[in-house]
């Protein structure tokens, strides 16, 4: 903590005072200044000429602090595919994120208005790509807009942090990344900046999430004003650094700009970290031009700090970087950042080195010394990419240890996650090795330990692994370098100073039984320390004299507390939680179960009109229009009378003389010319309109030539028939024809080819008329002119 | 057919080489319109099918799936919804 900066700026923004996290002029309460962003002002840098960009539901580009850096040429709609990100106001609200992402990044300093943002003279876009369905190709289109142009994308979205989804980029997604970092900034490499997740609370791990997770994104943590870990933070190894963010409700938050031109200190998950990064990285752009995609990553790397952050992980790798799977390298420091990219020299090209081990756990690699274009000495990345069948993903725990003895988590188990397709080729990825060295055994551990819920004799099957490492083949800094770091806060620890650090893992003294009863006993007191040794109970008892009681203060599942005699009883068969034993007094059910809400009982299938809710285990209500659906109450697989089904879609049955338009979701009007159709031209109709007559596939006032009028099967209405071939004009069907095409003659009604035949003799026109040919329409140009006009 | 519960859109996306106008004779020849390159990715297009329904749980058979069989086009695959959520 820090109590009143005696240099610090002040501006005139009304919520300045309120950013705890900048400054430090608050004379009444000490403050966290420590992501040192005014002593990075303190030296010019503001971001000027550095332009970023939102990718999200669209910013509100005339808000009165981002009006004055907003950049029409770093911004797009991708929804409404126009120039214009201006988000879509509702009435709940719903794209706030985008504007208030931006002013982190970028709100005007000293215009009276809300707050100051980060990087408050960069320039500042938005790319509207949220608000619609987010396809591989949305998503590709984003990240390659006006690459030269735009310095920093920034992303506070990703895959669902349920804590069972497992989801990354999509093919064009991925050649979006790879274009931007080889070809954006002209070259330098275009910098993208990630929120890591919010899934904390979900038990999700943000290598699930492959944009977070990938070489290419600069993936952020949150921490909050106390150092602590927030609920919504997940832990992974592929985090670089951290940021404060909202916290407990005792903690202070962050201010931002918000939709409707105002001000909000509002609850924020990770998304805000991605946005104060990508303003810090703004701030080191405007130090140096010059610097790469991979040179941003290594300034953070070497620049971020444990500070005060409170993880039991933290730990220092062969390199000498401190690092842990909650913070990464740990708080961002804007200052460093800035002084180091100063003076900062490009590191050396990308090598990547990949290697896949048979059969084995462990392999032994020379950081493919052997071939100069890939050899790896010093590491950056590292990914694993894994191929494993497994009948429950959330089982599975992944280490991978460096041969320096650096033990990274590449994966966690995840409560939730009961999925059984395995990893296809999944990557995961670690910067907790970075400048190690590459040689050596690296060794992947796969712990798979059972839940309760599955077989634990069916095992999994790791099919195959690859190691891929990124980094250098020379080191990475200049020498001098290492020692030039400013006020020695740049300075990665000495050995001692490590040795001095207070161990968090200290173990506690148990507590002995002194002949104490267990919390959980009543006033009748006890015979032993236990819970099962207590006479009677506080809360509730558990099982029976057979089987002993024991006190607790919760039923356990299936169980349910009945609070007149203090025992937990069990639930009806199935249930999981309930409020009697009653079957109609289930609250949830047990796997494989779903709660029937009408009821309150459980089923193994919902009636219909209702869908099995997976993570809730109960019945949900199909959409009014659906007959049934599901897995969501829109997906329909039956529609409600009135309604037929349009994929998975319930969609008005359209009254006679409309169609229903699947563009525009409503029914549409048929051409004039007909009574029923499918699409709105005129050759779309299926019946005509009344004093229409259908002719081929289209409805006419009177038959064109060539047609006459007659009944349609069934005799319900009359339609244009085609005449006899080569018949121009006719009366009817069959030999009614009135006028011939040009080169045939009308004979007995029907048109017969001019052309005269040779060998029409007696005889041949006798085997003709007795064979009656001339009836029938295959032969009717055989001879028949010939033979009839020779009598 | 999606066994994961994915939702198929009516937009595409198309690698064809030959430039801009290739690619438009080739979403004309399958009923597609072209609404152009994909970002900065070369070669890649974006197509739009306003006969194919807007969402389907399913990847609708019809005439519109030959795209994947003519032999000017590369690679196309029918864009799929991605749940993504606001962090």
């Amino acid at each position: 903590f820090t109590q009143n900066e005696p240099n610090s700026v002040h501006f005139n923004d009304p919520k300045w005072s309120n950013m705890w996290y900048i400054h430090c002029n608050d004379r009444t309460s000490p403050c966290r200044s420590d992501m040192n962003v005014m002593a990075a002002w303190q030296r010019g840098y503001t971001g000027k000429n550095v332009v970023v960009t939102i990718m999200d539901d669209g910013i509100e580009r005339n808000h009165p602090d981002l009006v004055q850096n907003y950049d029409h040429l770093a911004s797009y709609d991708i929804n409404g595919n126009d120039h214009d990100p201006t988000p879509r106001y509702d009435f709940r609200n719903e794209n706030i994120h985008g504007t208030r992402c931006a002013g982190e990044v970028a709100a005007a300093a000293n215009n009276s208005h809300c707050i100051v943002g980060i990087a408050f003279n960069a320039r500042i876009g938005g790319i509207r790509m949220l608000d619609g369905d987010v396809t591989d190709m949305v998503e590709a289109k984003s990240l390659g807009i006006r690459p030269d142009y735009i310095d920093i994308y920034s992303a506070s979205w990703g895959p669902k942090d349920d804590g069972k989804t497992v989801d990354g980029p999509g093919p064009l997604t991925k050649q979006a990344f790879e274009q931007g970092i080889k070809r954006g900034r002209k070259g330098l490499g275009s910098i993208f900046v990630w929120a890591s997740g919010n899934g904390g609370r979900q038990g999700d791990h943000c290598s699930c999430d492959g944009y977070t997770s990938s070489i290419y994104t600069i993936s952020i943590s949150s921490t909050t004003e106390h150092g602590n870990r927030p609920w919504y933070l997940e832990a992974c190894s592929s985090i670089i650094a951290t940021t404060y963010s909202s916290g407990e409700f005792n903690e202070r938050r962050i201010v931002t700009t918000d939709l409707r031109h105002r001000c909000t200190d509002s609850h924020t998950g990770t998304s805000v970290s991605a946005p104060i990064v990508a303003g810090i990285v703004a701030l080191t752009l405007e130090a140096n031009r010059l610097l790469t995609w991979r040179d941003v990553q290594h300034l953070l790397v070497k620049t971020s700090r444990p500070v005060h952050l409170k993880a039991d992980d933290w730990k220092t790798n062969a390199a000498g970087h401190r690092v842990s799977h909650l913070y990464g390298f740990g708080l961002v420091d804007a200052e460093a950042m800035v002084v180091e990219a100063s003076k900062w020299t490009t590191v050396p090209p990308q090598h990547i080195c990949t290697q896949i081990p048979e059969r084995q756990t462990s392999i032994n690699t020379t950081g493919c010394s052997e071939n100069p274009g890939q050899h790896v000495s010093y590491l950056e990345h590292v990914v694993v990419r894994v191929i494993m069948v497994h009948q429950r993903r959330g089982d599975l725990e992944i280490n991978l240890i460096s041969p320096s003895g650096t033990k990274s988590q590449l994966l966690a188990k995840r409560q939730f996650d009961s999925s059984n397709e395995g990893f296809r080729n999944w990557e995961f990825m670690s910067v907790h090795f970075w400048g190690e060295s590459a040689e050596g055994t690296w060794t992947l551990e796969v712990t798979d330990t059972p839940s309760k819920l599955r077989n634990p004799e069916v095992l999994g099957n790791l099919k195959e692994w690859t190691l891929i490492l990124h980094g250098t083949s020379e080191h990475p800094y200049q020498p001098h370098r290492d020692q030039d770091s400013h006020n020695g806060t740049l300075e990665t620890p000495s050995p001692e100073e490590i040795l001095e650090e207070p161990d968090v893992q200290e173990e506690k003294e148990e507590d002995e039984y002194q002949g104490l009863c267990h919390s959980e006993c009543g006033d009748q007191g006890c015979d032993g320390p236990d819970a099962d040794h207590c006479l009677n109970c506080i809360h509730f008892s558990l099982g029976n004299l057979r089987s002993s009681r024991t006190c607790v203060s919760h039923c356990p599942l299936g169980h349910y507390g009945d609070v007149a005699s203090h025992r937990c009883r069990r639930c009806f068969k199935g249930c999981e939680r309930c409020v009697g034993r009653r079957a109609d007094e289930c609250v949830s059910c047990r796997r494989g179960l779903y709660l029937n809400t009408v009821n309150s009982s459980c089923d193994h299938t919902c009636p219909l009109g209702y869908f099995t809710e997976e993570s809730q285990r109960q019945c949900e209500k199909c959409n009014d229009k659906c007959q049934s659906c599901v897995r969501d109450a829109d997906r329909c697989t039956s529609c409600n009378e009135g309604y037929s089904l349009a994929g998975m879609t319930c969609v008005p049955e359209c009254t006679n003389g409309t169609f229903f338009h699947l563009e525009e979701m409503t029914c549409t009007s048929c051409h004039s010319s007909c009574r029923t159709c499918t699409g709105p031209g005129q050759e779309d109709c299926l019946q005509c309109a009344d004093g229409f007559l259908q002719q081929d596939w289209g409805c006419v006032h009177s038959c064109s030539p060539g047609y006459y009028s007659g009944e349609a099967a069934g005799g319900a209405h009359h339609m244009c028939h085609r005449c006899e071939d080569n018949c121009v004009s006719c009366s009817g069907p069959g030999s009614t024809c009135v006028q011939c095409k040009d080169g045939y003659s009308l004979v007995s009604r029907t048109c017969m080819v001019n052309a005269s035949c040779n060998n029409a003799d007696e005889v041949f026109c006798e085997m003709v008329k007795s064979n009656r040919l001339c009836e029938k329409k295959l032969y009717r140009q055989f001879c028949c002119r010939t033979c009839l006009m020779n009598g | 057919v999606s066994g994961h519960g994915d939702v198929y859109t009516n937009h595409w996306a198309v690698r064809v080489t030959g430039g801009p106008q290739q690619a438009d004779r080739v979403a004309a020849k399958y009923g597609y319109v072209n609404l152009g390159q994909i970002g900065s990715l070369d070669h890649h297009y974006h197509f739009h099918h306003s006969r194919v329904v807007r969402r389907a749980a399913y990847s609708q058979k019809g005439p519109h799936r030959f795209i994947h069989m003519d032999p000017e086009v590369e690679w196309a695959q029918q864009q799929i919804i991605k749940p993504r959520v606001k962090r």
